[in-house]
């Protein structure tokens, strides 16, 4: 239950409370646990800002660093995707989801491997810090976002097939320092209509981030077959400029309360008709007096 | 008190009776949700808020009417504080016009690492006002 529906003392302000101040005379109910208290030590900056205890400058804070002008252009697609003009989430069934974070690569080493055969193009070292995910965001998906550069001119017409290649290097083992997990994906695009190609490594990501892994590396080798390898090289040497490091796509579900969980108002919905057409339908699963408040203040509008 | 009104005041009597009583159940500023928008440029957030440019987190104001009964969805319990206020102790605060309900927000981050982060969050926007 949220804490603004209960008794509260006048200094108290609602959920922003850290138990820190007043562990004694704080109602018990109101005490967060350990696990959304760290959640309170990484509020959003928007939510901190107006917390009694968060009266920051944000403009003295440490600079942010700029984000990568194509993951931004991305996000700000996703954006315009998931909310409305007015920035309210878009109704949909579709996905959990309601925190999407990028992360770019902290270092990267390029290594290019001109096999004429394969195509191959470079191989990769990734390192992604994901020390921002909070305990509280529980992990759905996990992609590897690539982008081409869409200004150097590659053929339309040029039908691709890519191998994916990832390892994981477990500098924390002892017993094996150096051991890898892979896996390979196959990848069939047209760069005509494709601009970002998105590799799902979810299976392969998920026990890592589970155990709160903070530094994930990586090394991705991103092998591409183009038609003819013999007639071909000029292409190759085309997307081998065009092909970009990629990003890290995490979409979680944040589970603290600040967070729009999409699935109780969809659950709230079913409960609770939009309009009964009838006066003596029976209005179903209204078990909660919430629902029947809500259900009366309507009639009530009505008449 | 209208009674006694009336008593107190034994001057001409008002054209319209009707009006005349009504400003003692409906108040003139009745509790409402006003609009309100601002943009995350005036708070100088716009460095690390890309999106939304704009925020309509709109507000409830106003004064709540002595019997709200249905019509702002308030439970039992806002009657009996009206009552308590008006009867019986004036120290207890009035009821309020509050929001009832919210709408979530999306927002568009970028975090001090240089990582972007989309969220949406809980309960942003009013959307509809109660008396509490």
């Amino acid at each position: 239950p949220h804490s603004r529906d209960r008794a509260v003392s006048d200094k108290t302000s609602g959920f922003l409370v850290a138990p820190e101040d007043n562990p004694h005379r704080l109602n018990p109910l109101l005490r967060l646990p350990k696990g959304v208290r760290r959640g309170y030590a990484l509020l959003p900056p928007l939510l901190k800002v107006l917390s009694d205890q968060g009266r920051q400058n944000w403009e003295s804070e440490t600079p942010r660093l700029q984000p990568d002008s194509r993951a931004l252009r991305y996000m700000k697609r996703l954006y315009k995707m998931s909310a409305t003009k007015e920035g309210i989430p878009k109704a949909s069934k579709s996905h959990l989801y309601n925190t999407v974070r990028l992360f770019t690569p902290c270092s990267e080493c390029k290594h290019r491997h001109r096999e004429l055969m394969k195509g191959d193009l470079h191989s990769v070292d990734l390192l992604f810090n994901l020390d921002r995910v909070t305990a509280l965001e529980h992990l759905l998906k996990s992609v590897l976002l690539y982008s081409f550069d869409t200004s150097v001119p590659v053929s339309s017409a040029t039908t691709c097939v890519c191998h994916l290649s990832i390892k994981e290097y477990d500098f924390s083992s002892q017993v094996c320092p150096s051991a890898s997990h892979s896996i390979a994906f196959s990848l069939h695009f047209e760069f005509r209509k494709r601009r970002w190609v998105e590799v799902d490594v979810t299976s392969f990501l998920q026990p890592l981030i589970a155990t709160n892994r903070r530094n994930i590396h990586m090394a991705v080798n991103f092998t591409c077959l183009v038609g003819d390898p013999q007639l071909n090289t000029e292409q190759e040497s085309s997307l081998n400029v065009a092909l970009v490091p990629p990003s890290l796509l995490l979409y979680l579900n944040d589970t603290s309360e600040q967070a729009y969980h999409r699935w109780n108002s969809l659950r709230h919905r079913r409960k609770i008709p939009v309009w009964p057409r009838q006066r003596d339908t029976p209005l179903a699963d209204l078990t909660d007096d919430q629902g029947k408040e809500n259900t009366q203040s309507k009639r009530a509008s009505r008449r | 008190r209208r009674e006694e009104s009336l008593r107190e005041a034994p001057a001409a009597p008002p054209h319209n009776l009707s009006d005349y009583f009504k400003q003692f159940l409906f108040p003139q500023n009745e509790c409402e949700l006003h609009n309100f928008r601002l943009s995350f440029s005036q708070l100088k957030w716009d460095k690390w808020i890309i999106a939304p440019h704009r925020y309509s987190p709109q507000y409830c104001k106003g004064d709540c009417p002595r019997v709200v009964g249905h019509r702002y969805g308030s439970p039992v319990h806002t009657m009996v504080q009206n009552i308590i206020y008006e009867k019986l102790d004036a120290s207890v605060p009035k009821p309020s016009c509050v929001p009832a309900e919210y709408s979530p927000l999306s927002v568009l981050t970028i975090e001090p690492d240089g990582s972007i982060v989309y969220k949406e969050y809980e309960d942003m926007i009013a959307t509809k006002c109660t008396c509490r």
